[in-house]
């Protein structure tokens, strides 16, 4: 379903490229 | 185990003191030792000379040097302080300091902020916000017409503008991020706290007189 009432920074803030633990994945 | 202890030991480029980047960063300085040798993995896994260059940021981020991504290039960006294209020991200390469970909240929500500005007008722009909307969409497996992302943006833009002029400023931001409090979940890295778990240092503990108890 089409998230209309999502905040759009609430979306935004899933990108994997914003999840920094990656960085300490071995 | 003497044979490992050197007062010679070959920092990177940009090395900073320890005990200096702890006083300014929520870090110890063991936490700080712990993250250089963090640092010096990420800085040598392609080109091995004590810098993070992009692709070696892509490559510890999504496991691919070639996979560019907006926000991922923001953060390379706001973590290059400097801004001559590599990421220097310290400013990789003092950005993850942002992160840090205990760093205080409003620097992370004026990171954010900084972190949306895409063009660094000083406002998070209407356009903006939609540029990343759709980045996001192009990243996940979520399709969404053009006309319910107008919608989400404008929803979300007159939620966050309270003064109505176009654009949000960091005072606005500040007060919808109080509204939305998991707005910058993903500004806090717990994994900080576990640091020195993850990367003993053995060898430079013995530079630092570490006085935390």
């Amino acid at each position: 379903t089409a998230p209309v009432t999502m905040n759009a920074f609430e979306l935004i803030s899933k990108s994997q490229g914003l999840n920094l633990s990656s960085l300490f994945e071995k | 185990m003497g044979c490992f202890h050197s007062k010679n030991v070959n920092h990177t480029p940009g090395y900073e003191d320890p005990a200096l980047l702890a006083d300014e960063t929520p870090f110890t300085v063991s936490e700080v030792e712990a993250l250089y040798e963090l640092f010096k993995k990420l800085s040598s896994s392609i080109i091995d000379d004590g810098l993070i260059h992009k692709e070696e940021f892509q490559l510890a981020l999504f496991r691919n040097r070639n996979r560019r991504n907006l926000f991922a290039d923001r953060i390379f960006d706001l973590f290059d302080v400097k801004r001559n294209g590599v990421i220097e020991f310290g400013e990789f200390v003092r950005s993850l300091g942002v992160f840090h469970p205990n760093a205080p909240v409003e620097e992370k929500i004026k990171f954010a902020f900084r972190l949306y500005d895409l063009r660094r007008t000083g406002f998070i722009e209407r356009e903006e916000l939609k540029e990343m909307v759709i980045a996001l969409l192009h990243e996940s497996d979520l399709v969404i017409s053009e006309d319910v992302i107008e919608m989400i943006v404008d929803k979300t833009f007159s939620d966050a503008d309270t003064k109505g002029d176009g654009k949000i400023d960091d005072e606005e931001w500040k007060q919808f991020v109080a509204k939305n409090p998991s707005l910058i979940k993903n500004m806090t890295l717990p994994y900080l706290k576990d640091i020195t778990l993850a990367f003993p240092s053995f060898v430079l503990s013995s530079e630092v007189e570490n006085l935390e108890t």
